[in-house]
């Protein structure tokens, strides 16, 4: 029914704007539209994100890793309306800078409280934010293999400085 | 209602029978490029009753069976079982575990278990109805599903928030 | 003309062989075909491609990264005929494990005798490959700034470890 | 015929003069997201003579022009050039150092220079003509390009080989 969905609808957007706004930051500009709200259960759903004061004219202006994180922030919002038991994320890691990493593993441990995840990645820094780690491989060639690893000697650190 | 734990057989790259626990909050899986990963998450995908073989990167439902390596002869079936803990009783079922299992033979003929007793598809589908589990669940995200909801190809925006509501 | 295109094709076939095997393994199975040899001017190309002893029916079956990294021995092929001046790589190495990063910058260390490299990466083993490394930066918001960085202090270190 | 720098002022995110040095083989641009650093290569592309304003990442040719903030105006034009070191005279030209630059004036009309004489576009692409250099090269390359060779919209592998031949 169109109340259903409109009540769903105001839900997810308001879980938008908080989940958007704690992986941007919280004086960023978002929203969630129905473009056409003269008929609402056939109108497609406008995606509003302006991270730091700029001003894209559309989505396809942000950057790759932007707009990755701004998808990942209307997934937490349907999310927040229903949580789902587990959550599987497979490498949505990649395109993200160190800072929006650890952001997106701060907001995983917290909602692990209530769901199970599921992570794959290639990152150090996610790697260093699971609870247990199994390590895929190749046993002979082309059948794969599975095995926990430990994560005891890791070190990342990476120190960049300005010379000019 | 956790997971308990994974096991496959036959299925993609996972010749060999292997069990994966999930006893923790949150399991991470590593590993190099085309180690099978991603094959884990279609696993998943294809117990939970997925019917689209392009949703697990396949042109037809067949090519699930492990198929052969230089060494070793393709598989006679495909195999995968998820187990849950029903401790809550979250699902109608008088079980502490759960087990829903899917098997797929070379000759093209499935099934479908639960706790090891042959049922139906939609057994599985009507025992997980209002849980929130299933192969489409927007809980299962890659890549694929972050630039469907970029692009907005077909209102999918407008699709998952109708699903989830 | 055919001839040229005919010619121009088994050449970047010839180097398609040689550049997937040195990303992958030596004894790969790879090839590019022209699909309907009758009329090769409208006919399409298709690549094959056999990692270690696997029997992928199509390209599809392959996983993420080993797919990025057949489309970038396509690359290189063409880069072979026909050498470019430079080559910009924005973030090539994301999906790719450090066993194929290290790879890839390998024979991007090779090529660059000839040809200047550009590479925009977040993996730190890629920024620990490069000659001369730019940091850009939201100077105030919404405006880019730019500044040379050092890359003087950086463990990446990883210690996987079996436990069963 | 090696890159010398690259000058950007006011070109999408790059408000203020910038200037890029490339004089080493392997160059490398990292920041965090959102920062600019594919906005890099679209003004390399775009001086080149970049026409279709989605390999920009652009709706219309008109965004390239920084668009403002809430403390900074717009710009009145986007300005980038990109100097080649030519001492090996592989370019048709007579000078050690050939600059390219291209104009876009919020009115909308569009400059070229060569050398910083106004010249036409067809100028800058006969010069480049043969040396493989230009805004379509197989060069430039993200995940759009891997994309498109491994779908292979519209024969884009065979185009791209009868590009190269
Ligand atoms: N039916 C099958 N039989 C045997 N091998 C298969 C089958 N289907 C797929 N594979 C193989 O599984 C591999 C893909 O594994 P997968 O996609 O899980 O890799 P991955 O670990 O996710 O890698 P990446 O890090 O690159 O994403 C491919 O090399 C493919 O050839
Ligand atoms: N005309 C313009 N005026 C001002 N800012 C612009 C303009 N066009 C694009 N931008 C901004 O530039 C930013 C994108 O920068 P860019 O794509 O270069 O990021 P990036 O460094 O490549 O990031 P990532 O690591 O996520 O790929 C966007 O936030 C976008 O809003
Ligand atoms: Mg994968
Ligand atoms: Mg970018």
């Amino acid at each position: 029914s169109t109340t259903k969905y409109l009540e769903a609808f105001e839900e997810v957007r308001e879980n938008f704007k908080m989940v958007f706004r704690s992986l941007f930051t919280e004086d960023d500009d978002c929203d969630l539209v129905i473009t056409n709200p003269g008929s609402p259960l056939e109108s497609d759903i406008g995606i509003i994100a302006k991270p730091k004061g700029k001003r894209p004219q559309s989505l396809s202006q942000l950057s790759g890793g932007e707009k990755t994180l701004t998808a990942i922030a209307f997934l937490f919002s349907l999310y927040l309306l229903k949580p789902a038991p587990f959550c599987i994320f497979d490498e949505l890691d990649a395109p993200l800078d160190d800072t929006n990493v650890e952001k997106l593993n701060k907001i995983i441990r917290k909602f692990s409280k209530e769901s199970q995840f599921i992570i794959i990645t290639h990152n150090k820094a996610t790697m260093a934010a699971v609870d247990v780690m199994y390590g895929v491989y190749m046993e002979q060639q082309g059948i794969s293999g599975l095995s926990q690893v430990d994560f005891r000697s890791f070190e990342h650190d990476l120190v960049l400085e300005r010379v000019s | 209602m956790r997971f308990s734990r994974l096991e496959i057989k036959g299925f993609k790259s996972f010749a060999n029978d292997t069990v994966i626990h999930f006893n923790e909050n949150v399991t991470g899986i590593v590993g190099p490029n085309g180690s099978g990963k991603s094959n884990i998450v279609d696993a998943i995908r294809w117990v939970l009753g997925e019917q689209k073989s392009a949703e697990l990167r396949l042109d037809k439902m067949s090519s699930v069976i492990f198929n052969g390596t230089k060494n070793k002869k393709p598989a006679g079936m495909a195999q995968v079982s998820l187990i849950f803990d029903n401790t809550k009783n979250i699902l109608p079922v008088d079980y502490n575990e759960v087990k829903i299992t899917r098997i797929l033979y070379q000759s093209g003929e499935s099934e479908y278990r639960l706790n090891n007793v042959t049922c139906r598809l939609k057994d599985i589908y009507s025992l997980f109805a209002d849980t929130g589990v299933g192969s489409n669940t927007y809980a299962i995200i890659g890549f694929g599903m972050v630039e469907d909801l970029l692009n907005n190809k077909d209102n999918y925006r407008r699709m998952m928030i109708e699903q989830a509501a």
